[in-house]
């Protein structure tokens, strides 16, 4: 494993922490889309269907249930936790993200590396985490003030897919026969849909002053 | 065989 994966790994990991930490920490789940942590949590479960039948590491394991875990825990949290579930914003939240879901699933039936169970699922996984991250835009859009720590955790989420980007380039040139169009695109795509989060991200941190999006 | 090496990446 290369430097740039294990780092897009580990932003990934902390971005999952930082909400956790906003969770537990101040009981409160403002300003995160529920749409979103739910459909990552399919992400997950699609991605990881081979955890107990293809043995890669102890590390990739370890990495598959921490991500299935913290996500189900993430969704819990937000819908039944009689304190946090208080601060989800509900009526902002209103993304449709079903919608999402069935587009994918038909693009990973018509494209896919190998038409099998497992391959379509992993693809479709990889679509849906492509666009997994609109409801949490569109409600970060929407709200006035957010806080600091939604916003660490959405550029630490989008930080993690730019890092796995160099490491497929760095793959690329290093492994003989390693060329994944589709793991590409959709993370292409994925990255794309935070450019204008990133624009904003880097401006606010230049000026020292509150990120907020412009209606 | 099953593993294609994307399958490696989270």
């Amino acid at each position: 494993m290369n430097i740039l994966r294990l780092a897009g790994d580990m932003t990934h990991l902390i971005s999952v922490i930082v909400l956790l930490l906003k969770i537990h920490s101040i009981k409160s789940c403002a300003g995160i889309s529920l749409k979103t942590q739910e459909l990552y949590a399919l992400v997950f479960v699609s991605r990881y269907l081979n955890i107990f039948t293809d043995f890669i590491s102890l590390y990739n394991t370890i990495m598959k249930l921490i991500f299935l875990g913290t996500s189900f825990s993430i969704v819990w949290y937000m819908r039944y936790h009689k304190i946090v579930r208080r601060s989800y914003d509900k009526d902002q939240d209103t993304f449709r993200h079903y919608f999402l879901v069935l587009p994918c699933l038909i693009l990973a039936l018509l494209i896919n590396e190998r038409f099998t169970f497992k391959e379509i699922m992993w693809t479709f996984s990889l679509y849906l985490e492509a666009v997994a991250i609109l409801p949490q835009l569109v409600l970060l859009q929407r709200t006035k003030n957010t806080d600091n720590l939604t916003v660490q955790y959405i550029f630490l989420l989008g930080a993690y897919r730019a890092l796995y980007i160099l490491n497929w380039i760095y793959r690329y040139f290093t492994e003989p026969d390693y060329l994944h169009w589709i793991t590409w695109i959709s993370g292409l795509v994925q990255t794309i849909l935070y450019g204008d989060f990133f624009y904003y991200y880097f401006l606010s941190w230049k000026n020292n002053v509150k990120l907020q999006l412009p209606a | 065989e099953e593993n294609t090496s994307h399958h490696d990446e989270l």
